[in-house]
């Protein structure tokens, strides 16, 4: 949570903006769905290769869709 | 650098997760493809 | 600080998922994309070119003309018009002669809708 809270003020022009609790909580389960997502996309079109080892490849295949999304 | 290893750590950690439900493994390059793209998004 | 890596954190991620030189892998890094019409917020960070690996968004594109298997997150609608287009693509690469596409919408065609 607290490394979510830290990449969303990257992005903060005001550094007096704060992100409450249940805005950090949120943010953190949403990015690791995207992250389970992700993952187990591209592990799928390893499988559907025949393939044990899920590389650059198969994320680059899922990654357009994937990023259309979310 | 180090939020991005923070990210990149916990992304290997979901990424082994999902690799033993579905018995595979992903590549070192393919856990930083995906940490990338997270910190992108 | 608890948002940053714990000693013990820190050891399992360099030895696990740190890209070092010896591993003579590539950095994947996804391209900066640049819009006209849009104010670019993300500082272009340089990267040595030999280093990194350019994620790509178009070396798989004939791949989308088909939605991909999904897992939690199904495909939003914006995704099934992405596939949609894609697919209209391929199928006016292999056509030969008249366009089909023309010639379904022809029949609409007002020259006075246009001005």
């Amino acid at each position: 949570q607290e490394t979510v809270d830290r990449l969303l003020r990257l992005h903060f022009r005001d550094g007096r903006t704060r992100v409450n609790g249940d805005a950090q909580l949120l943010m953190a389960e949403m990015l690791k769905v995207f992250v389970r997502e992700a993952a187990a996309r591209a592990a799928r079109q390893a499988h559907a290769e025949d393939l044990e080892k899920v590389d650059v490849e198969h994320v680059e295949k899922v990654l357009p869709q994937l990023l259309l999304d979310f | 650098q180090r939020l991005k290893a923070a990210v990149h750590y916990t992304v290997g950690c979901l990424c082994e997760e999902v690799a033993e439900e579905r018995d595979v493994q992903f590549s070192k390059q393919t856990i930083a493809a995906i940490t990338e793209i997270t910190f992108r998004q | 600080e608890n948002w940053s890596l714990s000693s013990e954190e820190f050891e399992i991620w360099d030895r696990l998922y740190r890209i070092k030189e010896s591993d003579g892998i590539k950095e994947p890094i996804l391209p900066q994309v640049q819009f006209e019409t849009l104010e670019n917020l993300e500082e272009i960070s340089k990267h040595k070119e030999e280093a990194t690996h350019e994620l790509s968004l178009s070396e798989w594109r004939i791949w989308q003309s088909r939605p991909f298997p999904t897992s939690v997150v199904d495909h939003s609608d914006r995704c099934y018009h992405f596939i949609s287009v894609m697919e209209m693509i391929e199928l006016m690469r292999h056509e030969q002669g008249d366009c089909r596409y023309e010639l379904e919408i022809q029949p609409h065609l007002r020259i006075e809708d246009v001005n």
